[in-house]
């Protein structure tokens, strides 16, 4: 555990706190994207199956029924809790167009042909393209809350963060998997011009509001 | 470097 992973895990554990608060405080879903929660759900399900075959540490098991317990509340909350504030006219993204070509690659390009290891590529694959529904809505909208773009900061950065424990670990412990940086890649670009909205915006106290 | 049978990364 290098300090880039720690602070990495800690900013994702930080997302879904502010995500949680925000719907909880405000009693309200408005601005979050469903679609991009139910893919959260998937990756979470599909990659930490290895619950069930292995043990690494208290910290990672903690860590991974944290993220699979609360991206099914988080859904909950969406769909049945606080569904009438839910604005699913605006959360059109069509998610087969992510799940398929997902899954189809995740058949074809995984590092051995097994149920976990195929499910697990497939998590990692989708997880990089899961927040698309939710930029998606907000470049619909035009708008953010504050408190969502804290939430998709803290979510990019997390990845962002694993980029450089990749590095590290790569030049100090020969640990490198090409499939996991690849994608951690491709998540980390998606979120850049967000990440300057938020930068020229949110930090100087306006909200993002994108032109019409 | 191997992809690792256990993976310790979240």
């Amino acid at each position: 555990m290098n300090i880039f992973r720690l602070v990495g895990d800690m900013s994702h554990l930080l997302a879904i706190i502010i995500l949680l608060m925000k719907m909880w405080k405000s009693r309200s879903v408005a601005g979050i994207s469903g679609k991009s929660q139910i893919l959260f759900a998937i990756v979470f399900t599909t990659r930490y199956l290895d619950l069930f075959t292995s043990f690494v540490s208290i910290y990672n098991t903690s860590m991974k029924v944290f993220f699979i317990g609360t991206s099914y509340v988080t859904v909950y909350f969406i769909y049945q809790h606080f569904k009438p504030t839910y604005d699913s006219n605006h959360d059109t993204f069509r998610v087969e167009f992510l799940i398929v070509p997902v899954g189809g690659l995740a058949f074809l390009v995984n590092h051995e042909f097994s149920l976990l290891e195929i499910l697990w590529t497939f998590s990692i694959y989708l997880e990089s393209v899961a927040i698309l529904p939710q930029l998606f809505m907000v470049s619909k909208t035009g708008e953010a809350e504050s408190i969502t773009s804290h939430y998709l900061f803290a979510l990019g950065s997390y990845r962002a963060l694993y980029l450089l424990n990749w590095i590290y670990r790569y030049y100090f412990e020969g640990f490198f998997d090409l499939i996991a940086v690849v994608a951690g890649c491709v998540q980390t670009i998606l979120y850049c011009d967000f990440f300057y909205l938020y930068i020229t915006k949110v930090l100087k106290g306006k909200k993002i509001s994108l032109p019409a | 470097g191997e992809h690792e049978e256990t993976k310790d990364e979240l």
